[in-house]
């Protein structure tokens, strides 16, 4: 069957429905029909393996991940909204990253939660890794400080730092964020420091606010995105990627320890278009 | 506004003033966009935006001296009304004795459930918090942590299982005479079957007056499906929508309203236990078309 502007239009539907959005979906489309005109491509057929291509473009046009360092203290960062998955992240890396051989602790500086530092001690403990943990109402950048130093005192290959859920719009909560930045920068001097973003899958058009603002106070390095063991397409990546150029490092895909796995452009793009 | 982005679309409008068929479509689409970028889910707007272009054309937009007024006033009117109309009163029944709390992961549900049972004690009442998520580690501490800041009883077994907790935490309840007793359970996906069942026979053991949906309000698209599936499973009472003090516009309400029916109670604005209000559909109308 020839393609015709009914069939562009409910690939358009299948984005939007994705959250994919409006404004990035449309001009997606326009390129997808560039693309088909530009190769002498007029099958409806054909267009999803256009669209595939497209769209994983956008998720490899990026800047490079901040790699693991041999012999010198690496630190990790998880930063997000409320209940976006930060806590389980972190214990999912150390696990896998103590996996693969490497000494890793973790640093519980969400001190404002109600048992946020037991939740995060229940994970250590599962796991088997050290924690460092604070008085509850500490100030974070307090806790993370005596975490580097525990990390460079047990020299430890890998320090990851959990942080409290904050809305990108509580300017105090963004500055105290900021705060944790700087203080690691100050403690770890030379150390290779990844700061991810944590998005929910769920989450609609707000992602582009989230990482715009998260990456004004701590200048991102990293994406992950959490829940795509559910029924949302987790959309609104292609548009924070296309504008920020963050790389996109790990997918969350369950509750339990083991269900972290590198994120794969292919994979993801093939999810929103079969 | 909405008046100044249709009347942005509608540049060129007709000097006379009056609107012709393709400027009402031309506003209609500056709508549907903004209800899109709103996160209102892709079907609920289509029939949405239909509804309005008939109520515009009855209504003789085209020909009106003030026609943008009109269609947007049309517009604000007809979203008011799918919310829960001017005249929605959203507090409990007084006599509201048992309440669920049910939702994905991470939407909002332990936090909701102390807000609600600090809400319930300043009004006079002696509220019971039952912690049946046995499976996120520290769920039963953070549930006990809030209880403690509210004075309010928690009811605990970690080694139970969901069902029992909700049939001895309502004895407790009776012993103590505990009213309302609120039942926060574990986050789950719709789409998991043995964990929505799971919550099928809570239901039957807890016998609830109220399960309450937490949504997050940061949700986009899906929250149609979510709705849809723990809506059929549960037939739930109400919605609470949570994160409502950032600047997400929050169009998942109007898709979960279109979709279920089920009205939309509260409103969570922040991490805080007082953070906690009702739902009133015409401010929602306003954020929701920005
Ligand atoms: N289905 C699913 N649930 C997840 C995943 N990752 C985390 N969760 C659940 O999501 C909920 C929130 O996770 P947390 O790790 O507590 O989130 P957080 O960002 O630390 O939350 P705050 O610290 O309160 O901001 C928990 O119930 C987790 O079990 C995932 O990949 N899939
Ligand atoms: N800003 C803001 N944060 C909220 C609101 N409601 C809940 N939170 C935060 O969202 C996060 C998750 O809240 P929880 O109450 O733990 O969510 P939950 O649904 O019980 O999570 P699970 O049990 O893991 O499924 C926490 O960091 C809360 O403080 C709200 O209205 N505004
Ligand atoms: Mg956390
Ligand atoms: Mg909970």
């Amino acid at each position: 069957q020839l393609v015709d502007d009914g069939y562009y239009d409910d690939v358009m539907e299948a984005l939007v429905l994705s959250d994919v959005g409006m404004e990035l979906s449309d001009s997606l489309i326009e390129r997808i029909r560039a693309e088909m005109r530009d190769r002498g491509l007029a099958y409806r057929r054909d267009v999803p393996a256009v669209a595939r291509e497209v769209l994983t473009g956008i998720l490899t046009d990026v800047r490079e991940p901040v790699p693991l360092v041999p012999d010198r203290l690496n630190v990790i960062m998880l930063v997000g909204v409320n209940g976006s998955g930060k806590t389980t992240i972190s214990a999912k890396l150390a696990h896998r990253l103590k996996q693969e051989g490497l000494k890793v602790i973790l640093a519980a500086a969400d001190t404002f939660r109600a048992a946020a530092t037991e939740q995060l001690s229940v994970w250590a403990h599962r796991i088997g890794v050290d924690i460092v943990t604070g008085q509850q109402g500490a100030d974070p950048a307090a806790v993370v400080f005596d975490a580097t130093q525990a990390a460079a005192a047990r020299n430890m290959d890998v320090l990851i730092v959990d942080t409290a859920g904050r809305l990108q719009t509580k300017h105090n909560l963004m500055q105290e964020l900021s705060k944790v930045t700087r203080t690691i920068d100050k403690a770890c001097e030379g150390a290779a420091v990844t700061r991810i973003l944590v998005l929910d899958a769920t989450v609609g058009q707000n992602a582009m606010s989230q990482a715009e603002l998260f990456n004004e106070a701590c200048e991102l390095t990293g994406i992950a995105m959490n829940k795509l063991d559910g029924s949302a397409k987790g959309g609104t990546l292609f548009a924070v990627v296309d504008r920020l150029k963050i790389p996109v490092l790990y997918i969350g895909v369950g509750e339990q320890v083991g269900d972290l796995l590198d994120f794969d452009p292919l994979e993801f793009t093939g999810g929103l278009i079969p | 506004k909405m008046q100044d982005r249709i009347l942005g679309a509608l540049k060129n409008m007709a000097k006379s003033g009056r609107l012709s068929e393709a400027d009402v479509e031309k506003g209609l689409r500056e709508i549907r966009l903004a209800l899109l970028e709103a996160d209102v889910n892709l079907s609920v707007t289509k029939k949405f935006i239909s509804r309005v272009q008939q109520k515009a054309v009855g209504q003789d937009v085209l020909g009106q001296l003030n026609p943008i007024d009109t269609l947007v006033m049309v517009v604000y009117e007809e979203l008011t009304e799918l919310l829960g109309g001017k005249e929605y009163d959203p507090k409990f029944d007084p006599g509201v004795k048992r309440i669920m709390m049910v939702g994905l992961q991470g939407s909002g549900k332990t936090t909701t459930s102390g807000k609600l049972a600090n809400r319930f004690k300043s009004e006079g009442k002696k509220p019971l918090l039952i912690a049946a998520d046995l499976s996120r580690p520290a769920a039963v501490d953070q549930l006990q942590v809030l209880g403690k800041q509210i004075h309010v009883d928690v009811f605990a077994d970690p080694k139970s299982n969901p069902v029992d907790l909700a049939k001895n935490g309502l004895k407790q309840g009776d012993k103590d005479s505990n009213n309302p007793v609120i039942i926060d359970t574990a986050g789950r996906l719709a789409i998991d079957e043995e964990l929505m069942d799971e919550l099928v026979k809570v239901k039957e053991a807890f016998k609830p007056d109220e399960i309450l949906l937490v949504v997050d309000a940061l949700t986009g698209q899906d929250a149609v499906e979510t709705a849809q599936r723990f809506d059929e499973k549960l037939n739930i009472t109400g919605i609470v929508l949570t994160k409502m003090d950032g600047d997400a516009r929050g169009g998942a309400a109007m898709s979960m309203r279109a979709v279920t029916g089920k009205p939309i109670r509260l409103t969570g604005t922040g991490e805080k236990l007082d953070a906690l209000e009702y739902f009133f559909p015409d401010r929602m109308a306003s954020r929701i078309l920005g």
